[in-house]
């Protein structure tokens, strides 16, 4: 465990904690993508079955525990709870064309043709796509509440540090994870865009409007 | 034999 690696966890967990509060607060998943949160639901059940084969640390069980129950209390919410203000018609991006090719390209490209590592690999490259409904939801009306920018920051955020933490981790452990580091590469340049929104526009106390 | 590295990873 390093900084970056800390940090960026920590910031996946402030992602998910805002976005509860948001619509726990609001009483409303307005601006959300129910796809993107069903996309990131399917990555951390596939990615977490370990927690019934291998045991790693304390940190690790709790943290994949929060991060499958939050995803599944979110589509609660979303689907059911809350599910009038749901944005169903602006939320049109079809996740099938996210999901088959991940299927396709982890049965091909992973490093080593068992169930639990395929389904990881599946995981890994289905991640680094899974918020594009929701950046189509936000391109499609324009606009985000700045709570909404909030979640996406830090969400964007998480996985720059762990970037950091490959490189820091390649130099001090000789480890690396060729997949995932090609992975967190591109879901990180997928959030290029609304980084520089975010810090010209909603760190300047405005509200992030696309340009039309 | 491929001895996989153990994923301490989230």
């Amino acid at each position: 465990m390093n900084l970056f690696r800390l940090a960026g966890d920590l910031s996946h967990l402030l992602a998910i904690i805002i976005l509860l509060i948001k619509i726990w607060k609001t009483r409303s998943c307005a601006g959300l993508s129910g796809k993107s949160q069903i996309l990131f639901a399917l990555v951390y059940i596939t990615r977490y079955l370990d927690l019934v084969t291998t045991y790693i640390s304390l940190y690790n069980s709790f943290m994949k525990v929060i991060f499958i129950s939050t995803s599944l209390a979110t589509i609660y919410l979303m689907y059911s709870k809350f599910r009038a203000t749901y944005d169903k018609n602006h939320d049109s991006f079809r996740i099938e064309f996210l999901i088959i090719p991940c299927v396709i390209l982890s049965l091909v490209i992973n490093s080593n043709f068992t169930v639990l590592e395929v389904l990881w690999t599946f995981s890994i490259y289905l991640e680094s796509v899974a918020i594009l409904p929701q950046l189509f939801l936000v391109s499609k009306t324009g606009e985000a509440e700045s709570i909404t920018s909030h979640y996406l920051f830090a969400l964007g955020s998480y996985r720059a540090l762990y970037i950091l933490n490959w490189i820091y981790r390649y130099y001090a452990e000789g480890h690396y994870e060729l997949i995932a580091i090609f992975a967190g590469c591109v879901q990180t340049i997928l959030y290029c865009d609304f980084f520089y929104l975010y810090v010209t526009k909603v760190l300047k106390g405005k509200k992030l409007q696309l340009p039309a | 034999e491929l001895k996989l590295v153990q994923k301490d990873e989230l």
